[in-house]
């Protein structure tokens, strides 16, 4: 708990004045390795004592909760245009409750290894194992969320992540007498959670709404076999083909919305 | 291009200093996605069904939402994944709302509860926040969205 003191954020550059209380800083998962994940705990804005613990997981793999999660999406504030300062968010999760943005896995934004090998064998299994024991310690750093109502939340990939790590959670708490996880669900978003599904609905999405030639279509349809791990070359000619010739200069996570020049 | 506008506010030496990051002197600049770790990213589960049923069967609360102006990993992608998993429907279809639209549309299955959200794309409260922020209370209380 001291440490949880040295983590206290007095103020950000640029911060509006806020009445939550923020937290930020390491902890180590893997010594011998040196990995350790960097998290920003936004506690809530009234009785913070009183609500849930939520965690959020952006995806990628690879990318970072503070850069979308906390500084786009559900996070208290938001960046300006400048890069310089920071506005309020006013639909802010930690409205609701107390959201714990983590870096996950190291290597992505702040969080870091010693092991420069780490980078290059990253994947599901230790990512989880790792944000594990990320808790475990954390929880010990902040003991007053022990055993609070404690949700996951993660888009994209993290829809790997998020039920990865809670699977894990439930496996430890039945592996010890005292579980100091209450964990009670998980929220994902846009989610990737079945390869073959999910190729099959984005490909019939990419044709439903207009993306792609009925040609395209056919083509991907005919050449690319999802059950596989691995793609054929054909079928990435044609995915890339449509992705390449007939998407156009679009967002394709926004289809709708001006795209980032 | 607001990934734009973190890129340069966390590179700042006293926005880290602040928050307590990059104490060890990062050999690379802070950025918002790693091009290392996703290309040599190692193991990748081919499917989280099995796991879902697990951890329905271990009575989580669980929700999934789909913004349906993403085309990454769009609404369709989702609803052929969930529909493999044969979960028998305890609310019916429905339109729910947010102010005096219509925010999304949703259905409850025993152990699953899945929504889309009305003209979100990938980052569902960069671009519907309000409609992200009543998914989320209702989720967080445990109750279907609204229906008015």
């Amino acid at each position: 708990p001291k440490q949880q003191e040295l983590d206290r954020i007095t103020a950000l550059p640029g911060q509006p004045p806020v009445t939550f209380s923020q937290f930020s800083g390491y902890i180590t998962v893997n010594e011998q390795h040196g990995r350790a994940l960097f998290y920003w705990l936004t506690e809530a804005t009234s009785h913070p004592q009183n609500k849930p613990l939520v965690l959020w997981l952006n995806g990628g793999p690879g990318c970072s909760s503070v850069a979308y999660g906390a500084s786009e999406e559900i996070g208290p504030f938001r960046i300006n245009r400048t890069g310089l300062s920071l506005y309020l968010n006013k639909y802010s999760w930690n409205k609701e409750a107390n959201i714990l943005f983590l870096e996950s896995p190291a290597g992505v934004g702040f969080s870091y290894t010693n092991t420069s090998s780490d980078l290059k064998d990253s994947g599901d299994k230790r990512t989880a194992q790792d944000a594990l024991v990320f808790l475990i310690r954390w929880m010990s750093r902040f003991p007053q969320y022990k055993n609070r109502e404690f949700y996951i939340a993660g888009e994209s990939y993290a829809g790997h992540y998020v039920p990865q790590l809670a699977k894990k959670i439930v496996e430890y708490n039945k592996a010890h007498l005292q579980p100091i996880f209450n964990l009670k669900g998980f929220i994902v978003g846009n989610a990737a959670t079945d390869n073959y599904h999910d190729n099959i609905g984005t490909v019939t999405f990419w044709w439903t709404h207009s993306m792609i030639s009925d040609g395209s279509y056919q083509s991907i349809l005919k050449n690319c076999n999802f059950k596989e791990v691995q793609t054929s070359e054909q079928c990435d000619d044609a995915l890339n083909y449509a992705m390449n010739n007939e998407f156009g200069d679009i967002d394709q996570y926004s289809i709708y919305t001006p795209s980032c020049i | 291009c607001t990934e734009n506008y973190a890129e340069k506010y966390y590179n700042q030496p006293e926005v880290q200093k602040a928050m307590h990051a990059n104490v060890t002197g990062i050999p690379y600049k802070w950025t918002a996605c790693s091009d290392v770790l996703i290309k040599y990213w190692n193991d990748s589960e081919t499917s989280l069904l099995p796991t879902y049923k697990k951890l329905i069967a271990a009575g989580l609360r669980i929700w999934v939402f789909s913004g349906d102006t993403d085309s990454v990993v769009p609404v369709t992608a989702t609803r052929f994944s969930l529909n493999h998993l044969n979960l028998t429907v305890q609310t019916r279809w429905y339109p729910w709302y947010a102010g005096n639209q219509v925010g999304g549309w949703t259905e409850v299955y025993n152990g699953l509860t899945f929504a889309t959200v009305r003209g979100a794309g990938h980052e569902v409260p960069l671009f519907q926040p309000k409609r992200a922020f009543i998914l989320f209370k209702s989720f967080l209380a445990g109750k279907e969205l609204p229906t008015s």
